[in-house]
């Protein structure tokens, strides 16, 4: 075994630097590729977002469409009241029955207080509701509201990585060409010009 | 804003780099945590006999309207559905029939709108992955650059080297290596004798070696 002298073993961390300096750029051109493919998802939830924004207002147009109506015809409502109302106190104890059968096998839990707010319901509501599909227009407007809500808790999420990642990939690291002391440097990958921002930006 | 003359100054690995794992990690939370409080199912016209029971449940609890449901299974209930007014005001029947072109109308929109959230929400999770991966792919060079607080000008650095003659720890038939990358704890890799220090390929195995099991620690 020979004593390995100081001169080889600077050598040899030479040698051992190239091969992480590589690593190193290895790392960043993953990291470039992952940015490439980062902007092409961007692409398709932008063009992803046109699509909704024009569903939406169609949705929307169709929704006010059919609140008028139906706030038409709440306003004629009274011309067949008393066929309505006979049939809706023949209606009532049905539905409750039903109802309270199918919360005590399908919710398993307390129906004693279920029943109580039940009856208070059907006494209140009237039997234009159904005849006007109230169940259904209801449900169009409860989807709506989650709807909306679900957009924006996504758009909330992306738009805080996404400034994240501005801020990463402009001012920290592809803005810059570092003159790194050691002589193998891994960052000449990436061009100064930051990647998001148009030129204007940096001239500014 | 925080150098001013950037393209002119010097800039450390430490300095580009240290801030790189802290900033994906943010970035990689900040679309996980709320993409995962989306209190959402897809799709809303045909749910799962499971969640459309759930959710009438939940209805029922809350104001009982989920019981307005049922109303298919009671007779005098359908009744009134088919109830003709239109003797006592022919404008009702006309009324009637937009109010449901509009409701076929916003539902089929409705769905529409839903079939695009639902890509919206995979972009959504793509974007996600990608962060993930380029937490996992990246975040060791940073981490890496956590270590580099002196001026030396090694990426790394051998300290000693030994074989079985020298140190009784080490194996038959292999060269001790103990080596630091920047500023970390000394790595020791143990190196085939068959791989002579002469040969390119010796500080290649060592340099692999060593960063595999840095890479390995910083994983755990």
């Amino acid at each position: 075994d020979q004593a390995v002298s100081d001169t080889e073993l600077q050598e040899m961390s030479t040698e051992g630097s190239k091969y992480i300096n590589k690593e190193i750029k290895n790392a960043l051109k993953g990291v470039k590729q992952i940015k490439t493919l980062i902007e092409q998802t961007n692409e398709e939830r932008k063009s992803l977002l046109s699509n909704l924004e024009e569903a939406k207002k169609k949705k929307e147009d169709a929704l006010y469409d059919t609140k008028d109506s139906e706030m038409k015809l709440k306003a004629s409502q009274g011309v067949c009241n008393d066929t309505m109302m006979a049939l809706w106190e023949e209606c009532k104890p049905c539905l409750k029955q039903t109802c309270m059968k199918f919360y005590a096998r399908v919710c398993r839990s307390g129906s004693g207080l279920v029943g109580h707010q039940l009856e208070e319901f059907l006494n209140q509501s009237s039997p234009f509701y159904f005849w006007m599909n109230g169940d259904r227009i209801d449900s169009l407007l409860e989807n709506d509201r989650q709807q909306t809500h679900a957009l924006d808790v996504m758009q909330d999420s992306f738009n805080r990585a996404s400034s994240i990642m501005d801020e990463l990939f402009q001012d920290r690291f592809f803005t810059r060409e570092p003159q790194d002391t050691y002589h193998y440097s891994p960052f000449s990958l990436f061009q100064r010009r930051p990647f998001f921002y148009p030129k204007s930006r940096i001239a500014r | 804003n925080i150098i001013p003359f950037p393209r002119f100054q010097p800039l450390n690995f430490h300095d580009m780099f240290q801030p790189f794992f802290d900033m994906i990690h943010q970035a990689q939370q900040a679309m996980d945590v709320n993409l995962h409080r989306i209190p959402y199912h897809f799709p809303i016209e045909f749910p799962e006999e499971d969640n459309q029971n759930r959710t009438v449940c939940k209805e029922i609890r809350h104001n009982s309207t989920g019981c307005l449901k049922m109303k298919d299974q009671c007779e005098k209930c359908q009744e009134i559905l088919s109830v003709d007014c239109s003797s006592n005001n022919p404008a009702q029947v006309q009324l009637r029939q937009e109010l449901n072109n509009s409701l076929q109308i916003a539902e089929k929109f409705t769905k529409l709108y839903d079939e695009l959230l639902q890509s919206y929400q995979e972009k959504m999770f793509n974007t996600s992955s990608l962060l993930k991966q380029l937490n996992e792919q990246f975040s060791w060079v940073s981490q890496l650059a956590n270590l580099t607080q002196s001026e030396d000008p090694f990426y790394l650095q051998v300290t000693t080297v030994g074989s079985q003659t020298s140190d009784s720890n080490v194996p038959v038939g292999f060269t001790k290596v103990v080596v630091k990358l920047f500023d970390s704890d000394p790595i020791t890799v143990m190196i085939p004798e068959a791989v002579s220090r002469n040969n390119p390929k010796f500080m290649e195995t060592v340099a692999e070696k060593a960063l595999q099991e840095y890479r390995q620690k910083h994983r755990e």
